[in-house]
């Protein structure tokens, strides 16, 4: 079933890499922020990593592209510099490169909110393999719904179950469909509930 | 089928990324090769992406751990300096960095030969994901043969019905449970052919 493979090779080709410390060249994820926090003078309130993961699958080259346009009244998200690379040899290529994003959240007459977020890529390339239908004619009947649930039931699995990553990473689901909901706002609550 | 997702995705989030020019910043992958070779004073005799396909889907860190140690009458891979990143955001991901990497052949008694070359991460990650039994329970049931078959039959038919990448790539299948196999040689041979 697709959404549980894509949920065993997002942890094991990534967030394995760039949660824990390697016990070498990367101190680990927690760490990563820390450093960025003395370099850039800032503060985050979650040391962790949001993993966004969306109803339909969307996810946006830039989590701004989420904001409300022309709501100066709501909260809004802007990328800021990305956290330090961490480069290591895998599977042939020399010194791949895995770069997490920081963002900041601008709340209007409140200090802006730091944190580390991202959307669940596997789901992003599902997507646009299912409109490319030509070319990946083999997949054309797989359910949406049911591929994003077995992701995030899979993905929530092993993180809990793995000791090195259980605690440095949150899901966060949002339905993109709703136009009601700001993602900016959703990541809010998440980071009061975690304070 | 675990195989035929894998290389839906192999093909939709890295080969389209790497291999076309995307019209804007990056200029495709055999322009890249020819900037190197230009940069590096070198040449490449085939200006493609070897995808190596192992058998087990092992995959050493770098390449040169496939050379057979003490055997200076073979020929051997020896990674170079990488070609140009492809940086883009993607999913959130601020400037996500996709590289490949060159390698050279040093032959005895005969000049080095030059080639961009890696192995298919997903099965390499499937090879983790089947170590680790307690995490990903789920999967315990795979066949990797019929996995392997299937991801290099669905890869071949999506590359070949690809107009922007089919000419770009190489599959190599190695079977590096065979002692008597010199991945080195195996390139070597495909470089021959394709010439
Ligand atoms: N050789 C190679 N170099 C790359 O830069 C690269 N990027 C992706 N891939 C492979 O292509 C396929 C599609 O990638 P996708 O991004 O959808 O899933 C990726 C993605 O969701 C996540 N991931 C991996 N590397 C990164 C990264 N640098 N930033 C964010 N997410 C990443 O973890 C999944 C599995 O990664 P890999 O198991 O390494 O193999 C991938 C995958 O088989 C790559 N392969």
């Amino acid at each position: 079933r697709y959404g549980i493979g894509m949920a065993c090779s997002f942890f094991e080709g990534y967030l394995t890499h760039v949660l824990p410390s390697d016990g070498a060249r990367f101190v680990g994820f927690a760490e990563n922020i820390a450093i960025y926090e003395a370099n850039q003078g800032v503060v985050f309130p979650v040391k962790k990593l949001f993993i966004i993961i969306t109803k339909s699958m969307y996810c946006p080259p830039d989590l701004k592209q989420f904001n409300k346009p022309n709501r100066t009244d709501l909260a809004r998200l802007e990328a800021c510099e990305s956290l330090s690379d961490v480069e290591k040899d895998v599977a042939g290529v020399k010194n791949r490169t895995y770069r997490n994003s920081a963002y900041k959240i601008h709340r209007p007459g409140s200090d802006p909110v730091y944190l580390a977020a991202e959307c669940a890529t596997p789901l992003h390339t599902l997507h646009l393999v299912l409109q490319k239908r030509a070319l990946f004619e083999e997949l054309k009947n797989i359910d949406v719904e049911e591929v994003v649930n077995d992701f995030c039931t899979m993905l929530r699995s092993i993180i809990s179950k793995s000791h090195d990553c259980h605690d440095k990473c949150e899901l966060v689901y949002f339905d993109n469909t709703n136009p009601d909901l700001n993602l900016a706002d959703v990541l809010l609550d998440k980071i009061r509930e975690l304070e």
